[in-house]
């Protein structure tokens, strides 16, 4: 039993993974609620975890595994409007999942139901890593970023030091490299504008497919921020982090992108 | 020539 005050949150959340993925579990308990799937081909694994605090009430009074089809659950999120209140309910048997959006001001209710699915989900274990760097950039850069190189090329190498982060690409047309410096580069608005923000132990330069780096992307409306974690040997792991209403931390999306390595 | 690794070479079954 959980609801929500802007059922657009949840749909951006949903949004943000449904064309990587296709079915996934909703792990629920006391504390909230987990999902952690990987896209078909292997290649990157996408999890997420709505802290109790991301809702406005909140009870799960025993573990529930829900079984979802990422299409259905968006079609349902999309009949509502963004700042509905959302509640989302499971009966006993658990075979669906109900959403109940009401307007702010009260005069409309709707109601829809999900089948659930039985799915028979395998759960990695993803060990606490020390990445040797840690990159915190604005979502908006980062997303040019990509979206700028895949115009030339397939993958994108990031390159971290301690003074700046680069990001290159090569394909047939040519070359592009963009380039970010460490710091605050100024003020806009009050608000600090950020080239990149990096905390390093190593310098590392890695791979990695753009194609799955654009469809992350979509989670930039979620927060102001990314966060990239690098490290030698282990995946990218690309965080966004989730607010509730009263901007307080909520949980996070998180997407691990394995690299490509030169033979 | 680059090859794509999987997520599974990287994170263990639980």
């Amino acid at each position: 039993n959980a609801l929500i005050k802007q059922a657009g949150l949840l749909k951006k959340i949903i949004d943000a993974i449904k064309d990587l993925i296709d079915e996934a579990t909703l792990d629920c308990d006391n504390d909230g609620i987990y999902l952690q799937a990987m896209d078909s081909s292997h290649v990157s694994l996408v999890t997420f975890y709505l802290k109790k605090n991301l809702f406005e009430k909140y009870s799960c009074n025993r573990n529930l595994s829900l079984g979802i089809n990422m299409t259905s659950i968006a079609k349902i999120l999309k009949c509502g409007m963004s700042d509905d209140t959302l509640l989302l309910e499971t009966n006993n048997p658990i075979d669906i999942l109900s959403f109940k959006f009401e307007s702010r001001r009260g005069h409309k209710l709707s109601q829809f139901q999900l089948r659930l699915m039985n799915l028979e989900m395998e759960r990695l274990s993803i060990p606490d890593t020390e990445y040797s760097c840690i990159i915190e950039m604005m979502c908006s850069e980062f997303s040019k970023v990509c979206h700028d190189l895949a115009t030339i090329g397939d993958s994108m190498t990031i390159t971290c030091t301690k003074k700046n982060v680069t990001f290159d690409t090569t394909g047939d047309l040519g070359t592009g490299i963009v380039s970010l410096k460490q710091g605050v580069v100024g003020s806009e608005n009050d608000e600090n504008v950020y080239a990149a923000s990096i905390k390093i132990v190593k310098p590392v330069s890695l791979s990695f497919s753009l194609r799955y780096l654009i469809y992350f992307t979509k989670a930039s409306s979620l927060s102001n921020k990314v966060i990239l974690h690098m490290g030698e040997e282990v995946p990218l792991m690309v965080e966004y982090k989730i607010f509730n209403t009263y901007e307080e931390e909520a949980g996070y999306l998180r997407y691990f992108l394995a690299p490509k390595v030169n033979e | 020539k680059e090859t794509q690794q999987e997520i599974p070479e990287f994170f263990t079954k639980m």
